[in-house]
């Protein structure tokens, strides 16, 4: 399996266009292997990426960079993938 | 599980146990389920679409799809809950008998079976399909930009390693040529609802232009009308609109194609995020999820049946 370890998902909130486009550039970016789980669309609306352990520090710096506010969604994606592995395990033992 | 009343709605399945599911069903329910199989995937997997319907030829009929984005696991998982919940209403709830008295209704739970299998085996986030592009290291097409509406305008990709690329030609991908030829061959659909997770949205066309649709006021009160049904349950808080108009532009969507093709009641949901996690929403919030997004789909089938075109 895929390890997720250290990946952490920001919410991202672009005040205006601006940002909007700073963040898009970020999308280019393909060496930092970002996954927008929600795409910059318009000012004020969430914007949700994965981002892999070692893009981490170089995101947060380009966001903060830009004045452009984001907080930490998910601190570790593996711990819940984690979690969600135990839960369907444990639906299984109880079905058998 | 034994039978559909014994399985365990409010966890996730991998493909076999809902393909086993769905066997159960049909079993369980041979005058009202059917299962067809439409195609195959790119790597051969069966793509089934289970039929509800009571009797008739060629009915008007009501298309569901769950799934067509693998790592959206509530929405695979809430088809399920909602082939299930039509087998219990048809006969106890008068609403929803009525629609199943004269329409079919057809649901595709996996649409997108290779990814969701990758999901389960190897990489939990895979979204798109599994396909191979020639002179590329990268794998998958993303198979809600693939159809052919807008294909290739801006709102996709051309890059085969980015999450929304688009294919090398409209309906090049297996998953989206089946539902295209078994829509088109079929011909008497009157409601193509695409279902995706997450944000809680519901969407009707455009998404590739900023163009009205022609029903585009006749949608929008039903959109509203739909997740006013769907709030009434939890609280749970929707916006409604167009593609292009609520999130971005998007060309090759599904509901474009299919409102293209004369479809009017085409919609694309997506379901919920309460808490903050995403794709990884807990599996507690599967029968919630599915119970009001029900609601929702009561009111735009309902709709669907008391205005033929």
């Amino acid at each position: 399996n895929e390890d997720f370890v250290g990946h952490q998902v920001l919410r991202i909130t672009a005040g205006d266009q601006a940002q909007v486009d700073k963040v898009k550039e970020l999308q280019d970016l393909e060496h930092l292997q970002l996954d927008f789980w929600r795409d910059p669309a318009q000012a004020g609306s969430p914007i949700d990426v994965r981002v892999p352990f070692p893009s981490i520090q170089s995101v947060k710096i380009f966001l903060e960079a830009h004045d452009i506010s984001y907080k930490v969604m998910i601190e570790d994606v593996q711990l819940l993938l984690e979690e969600e592995q135990a839960q369907m395990s444990a639906a299984r033992a109880r079905v058998r | 599980a034994q039978s559909t009343s014994t399985f365990n709605y409010a966890t996730y399945h991998t493909l076999e146990e809902i393909y086993d599911f769905m066997d159960l069903l049909v079993a369980e329910n041979p005058q009202l389920v059917s299962k067809i199989q439409i195609g195959n995937t790119f790597e051969d997997r069966p793509i089934y679409v289970l039929k509800f319907s009571t009797g008739g030829d060629n009915r008007p009929a009501i298309w569901i799809d769950t799934g067509i984005h693998s790592r959206e696991w509530v929405t695979q998982a809430s088809g399920v809950w909602f082939a299930k919940k039509i087998t219990e209403d048809y006969g106890q709830d008068p609403t929803f008998t009525a629609i199943l008295d004269n329409m079919d209704i057809y649901l595709e739970i996996v649409t997108n079976p290779d990814g969701f299998a990758f999901t389960h085996s190897t990489n939990r986030m895979w979204r798109k399909t599994r396909s191979r592009t020639p002179g590329s290291l990268c794998i998958g097409v993303d198979p809600n930009r693939n159809w052919d509406a807008g294909f290739g305008q801006p709102g996709a990709s051309s890059n085969p390693c980015s999450e929304t690329y688009r294919g090398k030609s409209a309906n090049s991908e297996a998953e989206v040529k089946s539902i295209v030829d078994f829509v088109q061959d079929h011909g008497n659909f009157k409601a193509f609802i695409s279902i995706h997770s997450y944000s809680q949205l519901l969407l009707y066309p455009y998404g590739y232009t900023a163009d009205p649709v022609p029903d585009k006021e006749e949608l929008d009160q039903l959109a509203k009308s739909a997740v006013n049904a769907l709030s009434s349950l939890y609280g749970t808080k929707y916006k409604y609109g167009s593609i292009i108009k609520t999130i971005y532009q998007a060309s090759g969507g599904t509901i474009d194609w299919s409102y293209n093709q004369g479809i009017k009641y085409s919609f694309t949901f997506e379901l919920r995020d309460t808490g903050f996690r995403g794709f990884l929403l807990p599996a507690s919030q599967i029968i919630p999820t599915a119970q009001e997004t029900w609601l929702a789909l009561l009111t735009i089938m309902e709709h669907t049946l008391n205005h033929p075109y």
